[in-house]
């Protein structure tokens, strides 16, 4: 089982609309998919048609110990599974600010959660996270066997980069050994443009740069660039994947061509 | 003095861009503006060219009680001073979890600010607040006489604009009886795509639609959309404003209308 999670503490570089295009298009190649959605807007639970304004199950229950991941799951697509998220989830942070082991409190949900389903495997454990560095994102990274990054090609962006990779460095050597960064992917690509080409030279010659003996030194930059394609944007409102919404759009060219490379590099565990 | 909180939970939808060409855009007409960033990514301090990872005084040490903010702010342009965030602010959330009056910290030291600048008065104090709602900006909607809400047209970023204006209101109720939202700009405005155009009228319904006695039921959508526009992605990389870095751009004009906009609206207080 390989648990991604999906990170950048910057706000809106893509980490919901590749969450959700990432574990609809390995689901639909057959895989075992479960999103768990960790940001209390919601996003990746309502862009997939769960409403979130209802009375339900969410994670929130599972941290604040009331319920197990497997009664807070819903079957939203064959083959893919959502443990939804609303408001409730802010309320951790305060409720769990001096609880003993606050940060292992998933990681043993997806344990439990493995050893449950036993017969019938999850293959990939997909974690949408929200734009910050708190309990519920320190929860994901501890949890996670491998984190995939988000970047959009602007200089805002790459500005937070470095502490990114600082953060996941401690994670690695304080809570979770096996945490190793996959890949950073180019969302929001605005092809033709300067700042785009400019930026992702930037962001390469960082990486060449870095010390081999970074936790991020062998995180590569995914060859499958996510261009700006605005029926990324509307398909949320149709509570669909971009596969089903627009199939023919570059939107899903290069998810597709992600979900393959994302598939390809699977870790020797 | 006005003092004005750019909030939205939503990530990456222009608060750091907004609040640094507004800031700006009021300071080259002569107004005496402090820009104050809360966020523990430091964007709008790098945005106008302060490096965030030397060793400084920032505003962690206003809300660890070490620093005054006067001691705090750094003059960038002439009329404009820019109080910096790097990620020491981050370490707020925990460190003030359970202190006495922690929502109040920065209405206090905006009150000691403005009584030793009593004979130069500053016009405008400008909040760029991080994408969550946390200690941080639970302070800064405490602090604001006003609130400027930027929104994408997207659906995703309509989703949880509801929540943001119910929990302005439990502020306003419980903590700052001051506190009205003074308008929402449409940011990253892709003009020409139905999706834009389909998520305006669903927010501007919504506030015909809301109740009388909201508090945001005076919220006016802003007439200068903020159109999506590469020079205000460029702009950062250069430490200036959109004003400096690209003056016969559509961000200058939008972002030049905007500002005129705001000074319209000055609130009788
Ligand atoms: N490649 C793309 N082309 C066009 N629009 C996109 C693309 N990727 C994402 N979007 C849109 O841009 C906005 C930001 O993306 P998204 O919400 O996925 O980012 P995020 O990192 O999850 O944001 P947050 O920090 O708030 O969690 C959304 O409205 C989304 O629909
Ligand atoms: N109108 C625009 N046209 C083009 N690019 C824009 C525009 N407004 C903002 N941007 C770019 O989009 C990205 C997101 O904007 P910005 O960082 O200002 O949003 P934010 O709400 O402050 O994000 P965060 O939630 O991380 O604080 C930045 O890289 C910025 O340079
Ligand atoms: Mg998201
Ligand atoms: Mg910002």
């Amino acid at each position: 089982m390989r648990i991604i999670a999906i990170m950048n503490q910057k706000g809106g570089v893509g980490k919901t609309t590749s969450s959700v295009n990432i574990a609809a298009g390995l689901a639909r190649l057959g895989k075992r998919v479960c999103l768990i959605d960790l940001d209390s807007q919601g996003n990746s639970s309502s862009h997939l048609g769960i409403d979130i304004n209802q009375g339900m199950q969410t994670i929130y229950q599972v941290f604040s110990g009331e319920r197990k991941l497997i009664e807070t799951r819903q079957l939203v697509k064959s083959n893919l599974w959502v443990v939804p998220a609303n408001i409730d989830l802010a309320a951790v942070e305060v409720e769990l600010v001096d609880a003993q082991g606050r940060e292992f409190i998933l990681k043993q949900a997806l344990e439990q959660y493995a050893r449950e389903e036993r017969d019938k495997p999850l293959d990939y454990v997909i974690m949408d996270c929200p734009p910050a560095l708190n309990t519920v994102t320190i929860n994901a990274l501890t949890a996670a066997t491998e984190m995939l990054i988000p970047v959009q090609p602007h200089y805002l962006s790459l500005q937070g980069l470095s502490r990114l990779l600082e953060t996941t460095a401690l994670i690695k050597r304080r809570l979770n050994r096996n945490l190793s960064i996959t890949g950073m992917m180019l969302c929001l690509y605005e092809t033709g443009t300067r700042l785009a080409a400019d930026v992702t030279d930037d962001l390469m010659r960082f990486l060449e740069e870095s010390d081999p003996q970074a936790p991020w030194s062998n995180a590569k930059v995914f060859n499958s660039r996510i261009r700006r394609n605005i029926r990324l944007a509307e398909a949320p409102s149709f509570a669909q994947s971009i596969f089903e919404y627009a199939p023919d759009s570059t939107g899903a060219h290069d998810y597709g061509n992600l979900v393959q490379e994302v598939m390809a590099c699977e870790k020797t565990q």
